[in-house]
């Protein structure tokens, strides 16, 4: 199956927003 | 009227759920009551919702512990998902603990959430961060000593997302020869 990755920018980014 | 992008209300889900434990070191206990499951997550939000919320390592007392392990693995050595595996061992001078410690462990769990080792995430059991007076450790562990090829990328990965120099050298260690060692280190069976 795929799996979900996320980069490290995306996930910091997730940190600020609301 | 306003057209509101699902982007902007459904949380990203991640390949795995995770549990955050939490170990603090009381001698008049037990090690096994001594550690508590903190809170299970298993979105990018929730993560960030539980990580802003608790303590940094470094403003821990020394003897505690994180761990962030998968759902259904507990974190030692004796689950069945541990026990044939072992741990790259991040090793952090005192001087450390000021400049890096909580930048480590950050890395640590943004790699371990977002499946940052690719299909070899699959042998990713968890990680740990023990803050220690002599000296603190971040590990991440695995579930086979003998899969070399993904504790070599795992490794690699994980040397260059912490930014550690090249000429350093992490090692990777079974959890076997770290309970049966007899002086103070472990012989590493994989080095980055």
């Amino acid at each position: 199956g795929t799996r979900i990755i996320y980069d490290r920018k995306f996930l910091l980014d997730c940190r600020s927003s609301p | 009227q306003e057209i509101v992008s699902p982007e902007d209300y459904i949380k990203h889900p991640l390949q795995n759920r995770w549990a955050l434990w939490f170990f603090k070191n009381d001698k008049s206990k037990t090690w096994q009551a001594n550690l508590r499951l903190i809170s299970k997550f298993d979105t990018v939000e929730d993560f960030w919702a539980l990580y802003n919320h608790i303590q940094l390592s470094s403003n821990l007392m020394s003897g505690c512990d994180y761990c962030l392990f998968k759902d259904g693995i507990e974190p030692m050595w004796e689950d069945e998902r541990n026990k044939r595996g072992g741990r790259w061992l991040i090793t952090l001078s005192k001087q450390q603990r000021r400049a890096d410690l909580d930048r480590f462990w950050l890395e640590t769990l943004l790699c371990l959430v977002g499946e940052a080792f690719d299909d070899h995430s699959d042998d990713v059991c968890g990680a740990v961060v023990n803050v220690r007076a002599k000296g603190d450790k971040i590990s991440i562990w695995t579930t086979d000593f003998e899969n070399k090829d993904a504790i070599v990328h795992i490794g690699q990965v994980y040397k260059d997302r912490l930014g550690v120099p090249p000429k350093v050298i992490i090692g990777y260690q079974s959890h076997t020869d770290t309970a049966t060692k007899s002086g103070s280190t472990t012989k590493n069976k994989f080095v980055v």
